[in-house]
């Protein structure tokens, strides 16, 4: 791949294979390489931990400057997140994470069920508003998810909620009318609550490919991301593509999913996932 | 197959050329950028590769116009050919031989759905269970996810909508639940069983010891491991534990009505040897195939 004539041939390839197999793909990988190659002198490039402790500051960098330091609630009330992503990486469940963290915060939380299409969608988003001590809003099953996330905005005004976390169906951004229709919820939540919705969360599965890259692209461009939560790191996969989303569309890393339970985010920190990539 | 010894020059006399290892060499790099980009493991890129270049290196292709109808195809152009072929084959080699993508055993069959945390299994039983009331079967569909909050009520909601029974029992180990499904199923003349179990990692010891105790009690006759067609590199690690500890009797994979290219199927296949069953190409019940090789062969090789 990387034809770098500096760095020995099999040390390459075993930074090479940390890399891809980690899932940062051979464009970001390359780049990388590119990047570190300009940095360290003949050699450096030749020392194993020299070369991989420059790539890991590299990595660390990049999503650096993704994230733009640390993340606050933004300080308006209600303070309207919409939680957005394709089918199955963990939208409900990290709602029904965020909505403990923020109760524990001493925050008032109201969840709305803006998926309104899936078996069962509601019943599992209520059962996480219960755990987490918050306000729960649905519609009738098959309603449109605007309406429903309108009505939940403006429940959320006459209780005086500090919070509404809005579930959205998984999708995935191929489907045009799936995607319009986000961006129809998007234009409606602006309508009820001025600046919403102030956060817009991408949720990526964690075990995602190079898939995930297309799917922030879409997504973004359709909605305008404000951040990333990436789920089921507690698994085995490194979770790398986020790399090649920070370098493409410097969206910032906002939380990490480790785990099943409430408890089970944590804040995304550059520092850490880089050093667990090499780890 | 001509012989490895046809010489360049005689070849280009009559419009054909053998392929050389310098002559395939762009295509080669080529198809290993794409494989990787569509997520297909390392080790498997490099072990595909060096394969279908061994077979390639020695091959006479037609390369000139023959005057008629014969397009001029470049060296390249025929590599990637083989690839195509032996990808094809690699992915369906054997399953052209097994008609039925279910193995049928009386008075009941059993299918035990097993996977990673929300790669489809629940959609997939509901998805199963259609596909086999248009088969004229009489399906019994088992909540044994006792995890998941809501996860009884998806699939009985799925149930529903098709009108197959759902069994379940609160309070019950999934083990002794799916062996009770299985009488249950018998005294009322259902003929196929499907156990819906709980996403869990392959790393989880407990959870794992969970699935091989449920085969213990229950013997199923097919195992199936739902697979994202988005899954990257380490579904190749996934997919060997799972057929280690249960052993799989092949892999479904979902999502496919995406643009994911899929290419954990070949790494899945390459490294566990077991056969893709079906592929899942969408959210209703009704968009289940069962797999044929030619269109995720072309759609992993990009
Ligand atoms: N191990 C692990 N599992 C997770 C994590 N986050 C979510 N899950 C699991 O992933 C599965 C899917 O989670 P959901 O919250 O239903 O995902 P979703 O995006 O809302 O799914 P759809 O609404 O169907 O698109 C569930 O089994 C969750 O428990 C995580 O960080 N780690
Ligand atoms: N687009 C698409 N979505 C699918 C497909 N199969 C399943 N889904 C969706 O993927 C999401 C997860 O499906 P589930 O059936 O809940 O997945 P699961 O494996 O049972 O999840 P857990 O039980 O939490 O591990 C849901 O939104 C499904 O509608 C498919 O082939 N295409
Ligand atoms: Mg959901
Ligand atoms: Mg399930």
């Amino acid at each position: 791949l990387f034809v770098a004539k500096e760095i020995p041939a099999d040390l390459l390839q075993q930074v090479e294979a940390i890399l891809l197999t980690s899932d940062l793909g051979v464009k970001t990988t390359n780049r990388l390489l590119e990047s570190v190659k300009d940095q360290l002198s003949k050699k450096e490039l030749r020392d194993q931990q020299t070369l991989i402790r420059a790539i890991e500051g590299e990595v660390r960098s990049v999503l650096a400057q993704a994230h733009q330091g640390e993340w606050h609630l933004p300080e308006v009330k209600p303070a309207v997140i919409l939680m957005v992503g394709v089918n199955g990486v963990g939208k409900t469940t990290t709602i029904g994470k965020l909505a403990a963290k923020f109760s524990a915060e001493g925050k008032k939380v109201l969840v709305a069920a803006g998926d309104t299409f899936r078996a069962a969608a509601a019943d599992q988003l209520k059962i996480w508003a219960e755990r987490a001590g918050a306000e729960y809003y649905a519609g009738a099953a098959g309603k449109d998810p605007a309406s429903v996330i309108f009505e939940a905005c403006e429940k959320a005004k006459v209780l005086g909620v500090d919070i509404v976390l809005a579930d959205t169906a998984g999708r995935l951004h191929t489907k045009t009318n799936l995607m319009d229709e986000l961006k129809k919820v998007k234009r409606v939540v602006g309508k009820v609550i001025e600046g919403a919705p102030h956060e817009v969360f991408l949720v990526v599965d964690g075990t995602t490919g190079q898939n995930a890259v297309s799917q922030a692209r879409e997504f973004h461009e359709a909605l305008g991301l404000t951040g990333i939560v990436l789920t089921k790191l507690d698994g085995t996969a490194k979770g790398g593509v986020i790399v090649a989303i920070a370098a493409e569309l410097n969206v910032p890393m906002r939380f990490v999913g480790v785990g099943e339970t409430a408890d089970d985010l944590r804040r995304f920190d550059p520092k850490t996932f880089a050093k667990a990539l090499f780890g | 197959i001509v012989s490895k010894g046809f010489s360049a020059a005689k070849a280009k006399l009559t419009g054909k050329t053998e392929l050389t290892a310098e002559n395939i060499e762009d295509a080669v790099r080529d198809v290993r950028v794409s494989l990787l980009e569509a997520d297909v493991e390392i080790n498997v890129v490099k072990t595909f590769v060096d394969r279908v270049k061994d077979k390639a290196i020695g091959k006479v292709v037609a390369t000139e116009v023959d005057g008629k109808k014969k397009l001029k195809a470049s060296p390249e152009e025929h590599f990637i050919a083989i690839c195509q072929e032996e990808l094809e084959a690699l992915l369906g080699a054997q399953d052209a031989k097994e008609a039925q993508p279910i193995t049928f055993r009386r008075p009941v069959t059993t299918i035990m759905m097993v996977g990673l945390q929300g790669t489809g299994k629940t959609t997939t039983t509901g998805k199963l269970a259609s596909y086999l009331l248009k088969d004229k079967r009489k399906p019994l569909l088992v909540a044994a996810d006792i995890y998941r909050p809501a996860a009884v009520d998806q699939l009985k909601v799925l149930g529903e909508q098709l009108g197959v029974p759902v069994f379940h029992e609160p309070g019950v180990k999934p083990e002794d639940m799916c062996a009770h499904a299985l009488r249950k199923a018998r005294d009322s003349g259902r003929d196929v069983v499907i156990f819906d179990t709980a996403g869990r990692l392959a790393i989880d010891d407990e959870l794992m010891h969970e699935l091989e105790q449920i085969k213990e009690k229950s013997k199923p006759d097919n195992i199936f491991l739902v697979v994202d067609a988005m899954s990257g590199q380490d579904a190749v690690r996934t997919a060997a534990e799972f057929n280690r500890r249960l052993p799989l009797s092949g892999f479904i994979m979902t999502k496919l009505d995406g643009d994911a290219r899929g290419g954990a199927a070949l790494s899945i296949r390459e490294v566990t040897k077991k056969p893709i069953k079906f592929l899942g190409m969408g959210e209703t019940l009704d968009k289940l195939e069962v797999f044929r090789p030619e269109g995720l062969a072309s759609r992993i090789l990009g």
